[in-house]
């Protein structure tokens, strides 16, 4: 187990949160504009 | 399989017979295409398009390739090819299964509905199913997880390269809910497509700002010099694209000189 690489990387779960529920608005919308153009 | 490094330039500690991951290598040479192959292996890259799709050029032909789908088939096969032998990546905080199974059910994708009961009671358990399968996550795809029910540890793939965290908490709902825990080469497979869907790159993850800027393009942070310097290095030594890639668009031919030439 002494071979094993490991390395370490950023990472907040407040960040995440935030990040996430942006994500999740900027989804909706685009899947709305997506049904705007298919109604068109 | 012989080779002495990993993906993720990590010297391959432990040989594996297990008949299920032989299986499921075999299964990935099978439906490979070697003329895909070859078109990978010697392409020059042309730009991104976006982080979804990018253009190659290979002899006197142009294309365009769906980058998220051709990064999810090459973190499948280093899945299953580097099987038992991965590095870690350690998060810096422990992420708690709970809140990332919350924010996952909280999400339209999940599909939740009321009759599915209170998400609470499914984010708990989603942690003790998870908690009892993490021995074998560790020991197998090096996907940490400590008593407490803390994500730790994710397995290092490739060199240089950092999933979009952003897809971690679907990544923890699907683990529980997609995968089958119950056949051997199944579960390795079906835990395997999960991982791979977490770590290929998505555009709904790459901030619209991070879209404009230019300026950045050079920096070995921008998702650009991701595309470019990590996915693609490694399409050429790592991907072995198979068939269906040629017919459903994910690489398609734009245009070939010869036909430019009579235009």
């Amino acid at each position: 187990s002494q071979n094993i690489k490991i390395l370490q990387i950023p990472f907040s779960m407040k960040t995440l949160k935030l990040k996430y529920r942006k994500h999740m608005k900027s989804d909706l919308l685009y899947k709305e504009e997506l049904c705007l153009i298919h109604h068109l | 399989r012989e080779d002495e490094m990993t993906a993720a330039c990590c010297p391959r500690r432990r040989v594996v017979k297990l008949t299920s991951v032989l299986t499921l290598q075999d299964e990935i040479s099978e439906r490979g295409h070697e003329a895909l192959r070859e078109m990978l292996r010697d392409h020059s890259f042309v730009g991104c398009v976006s982080p979804q799709w990018a253009l190659a050029q290979y002899q006197t032909r142009l294309y365009l390739l769906n980058t998220t789908c051709l990064s999810e088939e090459l973190f499948y096969q280093i899945l299953i090819c580097d099987f038992a032998n991965f590095g870690i990546l350690r998060l810096s905080e422990p992420a708690p299964l709970y809140d990332l199974a919350m924010l996952a059910l909280d999400h339209p994708e999940s599909g939740w509905t009321e009759e599915d009961g209170p998400k609470e009671g499914l984010a708990e358990y989603i942690v003790e199913f998870l908690k009892r399968k993490a021995e074998m996550l560790a020991d197998y795809f090096s996907l940490e997880i400590d008593e407490e029910g803390n994500v730790t540890g994710l397995p290092l793939l490739l060199d240089n390269y950092v999933p979009q965290l952003e897809g971690l908490p679907m990544f923890v709902l699907r683990l529980a809910t997609e995968v089958n825990w119950d056949e051997e080469k199944e579960c390795f497979q079906s835990l395997s497509k999960e991982c791979a869907r977490f770590y290929a790159i998505r555009k709904q993850y790459v901030a619209e700002e991070d879209h404009e800027k230019e300026e950045c393009e050079s920096s070995p942070v921008s998702w650009k010099w991701t595309v470019e310097h990590i996915l693609y290095k490694a399409f050429r030594s790592h991907l072995f694209p198979p068939t269906h890639f040629s017919e459903d668009g994910n690489i398609l031919q734009l245009a070939n000189l010869p036909d430019l030439y009579k235009v």
